[in-house]
């Protein structure tokens, strides 16, 4: 290793959080939710997006402090698969298409006072 | 308007539903929304069926023509109503049962359970959709579910959430005056909204979400369905 031109200098999470306490947190969650992985390659990735998640979870907890924000089923997802597989309104465009077209037409409002 | 409102307590609402690994929260919402209409005009609730919506429906946007229902791939639920509209009805659950993948359309005109008479968007102020969820029924609708991936519990009250981002369709079912809120120091209107991802998640399935700022764009998709009733 010495002799290489090349030396890692930042941490390779994959491996550091095996036998970790996040480690032990994904096995409950594991647990819990009934998740098993395949490979050991497919368990060490989703510790990491796991790791990730908690974390995630804190800043969501920052930002939205009115609501409890933790580990869920969902944990082992990135927000990107968690978002192809559990949601599933288009956005075609930044506003997303079939938004509030009402606010132009002639809607009838309703009475709400009283 | 009532300060508290909830359609589940009227049994207007079927139990939290689970969508699976499938992008199909646009036909949970839209089956939602159709499920309380008929039971607002008729007092009868019924489980409809979301695998037609997934097997069948390809309506596609009037505007944008590229914006077409596809099963687990995503929907709109104004496509899904015309889609209703047009094809006749909706089936109820236990003659079309829910799988979660999208299969081969096998829709029966001879099993409609509910036909659709019409349907509206609503207008973005929040007690005009209060309004038109008392009168109406539940509500679809659609919102940014970035919060929702870690959600728990309590009334979620996000600093920054896009309001433009709209990526999940869910149902609203009601409102309540008083969530208490520690930021803001006292008690904060908030939603209640069903979601498609079973009882597990959030609060026995529910989400509870600010009322009144427009947060996570839950006021920009929101679309109201009227059955029609057969003599």
């Amino acid at each position: 290793h010495e002799d290489l031109a090349i030396r890692q200098v930042t941490e390779d999470h994959r491996k550091t959080l095996v036998g970790t306490h996040t480690e032990s947190r994904f096995r409950a969650f594991m647990s819990e939710y009934g998740k098993s992985y395949e490979t050991r390659e497919e368990y060490v990735h989703r510790l990491g997006v796991f790791a990730r998640n908690v974390l995630r979870a804190a800043e969501h907890q920052m930002m939205d402090p009115t609501a409890v924000h933790g580990v869920t089923q969902f944990s082992d997802l990135t927000e990107e698969e968690f978002e192809r597989m559990f949601t599933g309104v288009l956005a075609a465009d930044e506003g997303g298409v079939g938004v509030q077209e009402a606010a132009a037409e002639d809607v009838e409002m309703a009475e709400i006072d009283g | 308007l009532p300060e508290d409102f909830d359609w589940r307590e009227k049994g207007a609402v079927t139990d939290v539903k689970m969508q699976g690994a499938c992008g199909s929260c646009w036909a949970f919402s839209t089956t939602g929304a159709i499920e309380g209409a008929n039971f607002v005009s008729t007092g009868k609730l019924l489980n409809l069926s979301e695998q037609q919506l997934v097997d069948c429906d390809h309506a596609c946007d009037t505007k944008d023509k590229k914006a077409c229902d596809d099963g687990c791939g995503g929907g709109l639920m104004t496509n899904a109503y015309k889609y209703v509209m047009e094809a006749g009805g909706l089936e109820e659950e236990s003659s079309y049962p829910y799988t979660g993948k999208r299969g081969r359309c096998r829709f029966d005109a001879g099993k409609v359970a509910v036909r659709l008479a019409n349907f509206t968007t609503i207008p973005l102020d929040e007690n005009q959709i209060a309004a038109n969820l008392v009168r109406h029924g539940p509500l679809a609708v659609g919102l940014n579910a970035v919060y929702m991936q870690t959600y728990i519990g309590g009334v979620s009250c996000p600093l920054i959430c896009s309001k433009r981002r709209l990526n999940h369709g869910v149902l609203l079912v009601g409102y309540g005056s008083k969530g208490f809120s520690i930021l803001r120091l006292g008690n904060r209107p908030y939603w209640i909204i069903k979601n498609s991802w079973g009882k597990t998640w959030g609060e026995n399935g529910y989400y509870k979400l600010c009322r009144g700022h427009g947060i996570c764009g839950v006021n920009a998709m929101v679309s109201a369905v009227v059955t029609q009733v057969s003599s």
